[in-house]
């Protein structure tokens, strides 16, 4: 089943009677252009190369194999590494614990569906869900969530509740007043932000100090380009993001940049959104998700 | 020296890799390299890599502002002043949460500012809270903005705003729809019909700064299922470079004509080439 998805990038090495170095590089040379159409990070194209090269000639070779199928094995192995493991991650969250799990992210990036996507998985775990509505920038931010809150059935807390237009009084006020009705998931809105707007960082660093979530979540674009792993990397330095969410994965995009965030913050991606419905949430499968980046 | 692959070489990987970086689409970046290459091969120079360099990178600079250049620049200032009697309708289409409906909040306050009436038309029907949302930023700005229910047909809504328009003189009318991916032959199919009910003076794609080589495959598509007559690039200041300006103008040959610099009405500026440029090769 690798075979059929690595074909696109690698059909002249299948195609190869057997593989020298010549053979290799043209099979490097597709690669890289299928991690960069894919939008993985320039330079960490290049070091992928690198390990390929190293590795793809030098290793034995088992009995019953061919050359051809350890370049392959390599190249495989090279990619998943990079996403921790091919081991599908672990995304049990504990109950009884009022575990809450705060999403951040860029504008636009989808944490506000995100949230409610995360809400209905958990709930039909049979985990008691919540939701709070740290965002009080965004016209109509709450009136989202609500909606989206009511065609789940999960209460929402928000500036209405909290009597308060202050995401860090909201945050505080919201995580409490669910883990004191003894709910086990309370998941945590925040505005969208990027790093060059130095106030809302430092106010993500605030609420992350100040409400303490058991889990930070970094929900990221599938279109986004090479600036994901600045982005990460800065996201990662305000508050320690522990989880990834790769939205939007619907679409054409490949989410090469979530490799970068994934290095940046020794996260694991958890989740994808592949819809805009609230039902459109898959736990991450890196096997699926390397086929799909190699086109 | 007479200038060869082999001098060439490194220095266009050199700048393919600075194009790459800065989010311009792999097969964009390599359309405007092979261009420079071409511009250049056989010309005779001085010898010493800084007289190559400067000659590649001024002749980077002439392919770049070709392709960002495009003439002519529609602009909606201009535009809503010469359409006497009929509203100008512009319609807004693009990806989710790229930034449509804040650039139309923005757009209006830009019009407002230089005297032109404007009315909004909430023909997203569909995404949560679309419609509080455009009516908050209807009531900041002191416009009226058209919207049916949740799931009504977003054709009639923007029907009824241009019909409102007509009705009350209101020069511009700005049509924002549901975020939607190019691969939804349905959602593509919706725009269509927006687009024969009311047919829009402009169509105008929105992109946000950020986004990598989808650019090409995201305008590609909308152009062919919609049509797309200019661009507006937003989340310039997430320290996007913008590649994805170059990828989209260069593949439909249509102009990107404002950048969306921050989250306020006031953060929206003309776009301008040498701003991208400088970014590029910074
Ligand atoms: N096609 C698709 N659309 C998605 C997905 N996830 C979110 N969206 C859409 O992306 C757009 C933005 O989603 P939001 O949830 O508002 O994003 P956000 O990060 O909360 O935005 P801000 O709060 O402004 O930062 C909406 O149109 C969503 O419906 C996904 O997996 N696939
Ligand atoms: N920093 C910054 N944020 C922006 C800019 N333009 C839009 N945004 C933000 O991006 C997020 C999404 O903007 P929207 O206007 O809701 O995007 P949209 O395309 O209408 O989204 P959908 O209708 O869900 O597809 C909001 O948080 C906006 O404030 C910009 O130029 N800079
Ligand atoms: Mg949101
Ligand atoms: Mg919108």
């Amino acid at each position: 089943r690798l075979r059929e998805s690595l074909t696109s990038a690698l059909r002249d090495l299948l195609k190869a009677p057997f593989v020298d170095k010549r053979v290799l590089e043209e099979t490097i040379r597709s690669i890289q252009r299928a991690l960069l159409i894919a939008d993985v990070n320039v330079h960490l194209v290049l070091s992928i190369s690198n390990r390929i090269r190293e590795r793809a000639l030098k290793e034995s070779v088992p009995p019953g194999f061919s050359r051809k199928e350890v370049v392959l094995r390599v190249i495989y192995e090279e990619l998943v590494k990079l996403l921790g493991g091919e081991e599908p991650p672990d995304i049990s969250i504990p109950t009884g614990k009022g575990y809450a799990l705060m999403l951040v992210g860029i504008q636009g990036s989808g944490k506000t569906t995100t949230a409610a996507k995360l809400a209905w998985f958990y709930k039909r775990k049979g985990l008691k869900t919540a939701l709070v509505c740290a965002d009080t920038y965004r016209p109509g931010a709450y009136e989202q969530l609500a909606q989206l809150a009511d065609k789940i059935n999960v209460p929402i807390y928000g500036y209405k509740e909290a009597g308060s237009k202050d995401p860090l009084k909201i945050s505080i006020k919201g995580v409490k007043f669910f883990k004191e009705k003894g709910y086990d998931l309370i998941i945590v809105d925040t505005a969208g932000r990027h790093k060059d707007e130095k106030s809302l960082m430092n106010e993500i660093m605030e609420i992350n100090e100040k409400v303490r979530p058991d889990e930070v979540m970094l929900v990221i674009d599938a279109t986004i380009g090479q600036q994901a792993k600045t982005q990460a990397e800065a996201f990662h330095k305000a508050v320690k993001v522990g989880s990834i969410f790769i939205t939007k994965l619907d679409g054409t995009a490949k989410g090469g940049g979530a490799l970068s965030a994934v290095a940046v913050t020794g996260a694991k991606v958890k989740f994808i959104g592949v819809g805009e419905k609230i039902e459109d949430i898959e736990p991450f499968n890196p096997p699926n998700f390397v086929s799909r980046l190699l086109g | 020296v007479e200038l060869n692959e082999k001098n060439l070489e490194p220095l266009l990987n050199e700048l393919l890799f600075k194009l790459l970086e800065s989010d311009v689409a792999l097969s964009v970046a390599e359309e405007v390299i092979d261009e420079v290459k071409n511009d250049l091969l056989g010309k005779r120079v001085e010898r010493g890599r800084e007289k190559i360099e400067v000659l590649v990178r001024d002749s980077l600079k002439k392919a770049l502002m070709a392709m960002l250049d495009k003439k002519p620049r529609p602009d909606l200032i201009s535009l809503a002043k010469a359409a006497k009697g009929d509203p100008l309708v512009v319609l807004f289409l693009g990806p989710n949460g790229h930034g449509k409906t804040t650039t139309i909040a923005k757009l209006a306050y830009h019009l407002l500012k230089n005297g032109i009436s404007v009315v909004l038309a909430c023909s997203d029907t569909f995404r949560a809270g679309a419609e509080e949302q455009l009516e908050i930023h209807a009531k900041r700005l002191g416009v009226k903005v058209i919207k049916h229910r949740y799931g009504a047909d977003p054709a009639a809504v923007a029907y009824d705003a241009v019909i409102h328009a007509k009705s009350k003189g209101i020069s511009v009318v700005l049509i924002d729809t549901a975020g939607r991916m190019q691969t939804n032959k349905n959602l593509m199919e919706e725009l269509r019909k927006i687009a024969r009910v009311v047919k829009p003076d402009l169509k105008i794609l929105v992109v946000d700064a950020l986004t990598g080589n989808d650019a090409v495959e995201q305008a590609t598509v909308f152009d062919r299922e919609v049509g797309v007559d200019a661009i507006i690039l937003t989340k310039a200041d997430a320290d996007a470079r913008g590649g994805a300006a170059l990828s989209i103008s260069k593949v439909l040959n249509k102009p990107v004509i404002y950048i969306g610099t921050g989250q306020a009405y006031e953060d929206l500026l003309p776009f301008d080439p040498e701003w991208f440029i400088k970014r590029v090769l910074a």
